[in-house]
């Protein structure tokens, strides 16, 4: 698991049986103590679970996360992508309204924030040293059924020290050292096995986590890192990244801020809303593209593409 | 799979907004120092306890802090 800070912006990524949604509350009082007291934008997703029996309330089921996030903000959307009897995914965001959510239980009556304030936020809403990269985009690749050997690599082995040690061994022998040559890297390998992994790079972070274990191996890899050359870049990168854990199914998700998509030609805007799905498909022998969805959401566009091994 | 581990992560990510102090605190160039980063490591420690994750190794960069964290 993985928690990244910024000082205006929080990443919270826990696997397992965590409840990480429990913690919302408390988070948003942190950052209105600090200075943050609305939400701008919120993104809440995750693949289906394995075994979904195991977990915790709030996360006992997709409804069960929508009703607890509906409590907490006035506009909130839920969305299923994917096929529904195979691998799928959740999301759920607040689109901003009037560059702003208000908090239900939080600042209960909107009205009460000063003009003042208002202003301020709008104008500093674009404001990219402040807020929100021109550029944003985030990665993600969900990667499940990896290949034994490749998983080898995860295990802690005889007379291996786990921690830190273990970890930069892994780095080391899989090439996740070699995803971005200049980053500062934090991994640690857990005994027996698993591996976790944060890479930071300037105002830019990866993140690696994987479960090896035959029957329910797992592996996520997650990034901001600007990448030159768009959609080509991107699937530059899936590779890379599937060419270290060889699964057998794997999905990738882009969120990309198109901040300027309504001063490009209709054409071309109508061009970048595509995924990456038939580049990677191009650049990767033996998968198969198996789902491809492409959506527009309020400032963002987002694609999930599925892919599958012929083995 | 008794005793099998759930691999596929809960992913939130929540960008906020100043209030009219902390814009101030930006416009200075001060902002960077406070918002979330200048949070206590005790107090990402009990909403971490919430969410049954303790911290393992924290990096930073200029921009960027980031938690490693068990589970």
């Amino acid at each position: 698991s993985s928690m990244f800070v910024y000082p205006h912006k929080l990443i919270l990524k826990t696997c397992g049986t965590t409840t990480l949604l429990k913690a919302l509350p408390s988070m948003l009082r942190i950052a209105m103590r600090a200075g943050l007291n609305r939400v701008w934008r919120l993104f809440y997703s995750r693949k289906s679970f394995m075994f979904p029996d195991r977990q915790h309330y709030p996360h006992n089921g997709w409804q069960e996360e929508v009703s607890f996030l509906d409590d907490l903000f006035l506009e909130g959307s839920a969305y299923l992508v994917g096929k529904t009897n195979a691998d799928h995914w959740y999301l759920y965001l607040t689109a901003p309204q009037d560059n702003y959510c208000t908090l239900k239980s939080i600042v209960a009556d909107a009205s009460a924030l000063s003009e003042l304030t208002r202003i301020e936020a709008r104008r500093h809403a674009s404001d990219p040293r402040l807020l929100q990269p021109e550029d944003d985009q985030t990665v993600e690749i969900l990667m499940t059924d990896l290949d034994r050997d490749a998983a080898q690599a995860f295990y802690h082995r005889l007379g291996e020290k786990d921690g830190h040690v273990g970890g930069h061994r892994v780095d080391a022998e899989t090439g996740l050292d070699k995803i971005d040559r200049t980053a500062q890297m934090d991994s640690y390998l857990f005994s027996p096995c698993g591996y976790s992994l944060n890479a930071l790079s300037g105002e830019n972070y990866f993140t690696v986590h994987v479960t090896p274990e035959p029957g329910y191996s797992y592996a996520s890899f997650e990034t901001n890192l600007p990448l030159a050359g768009g959609d080509r870049a991107v699937s530059q990168l899936v590779r890379q990244v599937v060419d270290i854990f060889r699964p057998g199914k794997f999905s990738v998700t882009v969120f990309k801020s198109l901040e300027h998509a309504n001063t490009q030609p209709a054409e071309e805007t109508v061009a970048a809303k595509l995924p990456a799905a038939k580049d990677i498909a191009s650049q990767l022998k033996g998968w198969g593209l198996t789902d491809r969805i492409v959506y527009e959401f309020d400032g963002y566009h987002f694609g999930f593409a599925s892919f599958e091994h012929a083995r | 799979a008794e005793g099998a581990f759930e691999g596929p992560e809960k992913l939130l990510e929540v960008w906020f907004l100043p209030n009219a102090d902390a814009v101030h605190a930006q416009c200075k160039g001060t902002f960077a120092e406070h918002g979330l980063r200048a949070v206590r490591r005790e107090v990402w420690d009990a909403m971490l306890d919430v969410v049954r994750c303790k911290v393992l190794s924290v990096i930073r960069t200029e921009s960027v802090d980031a938690y490693l964290l068990s589970e």
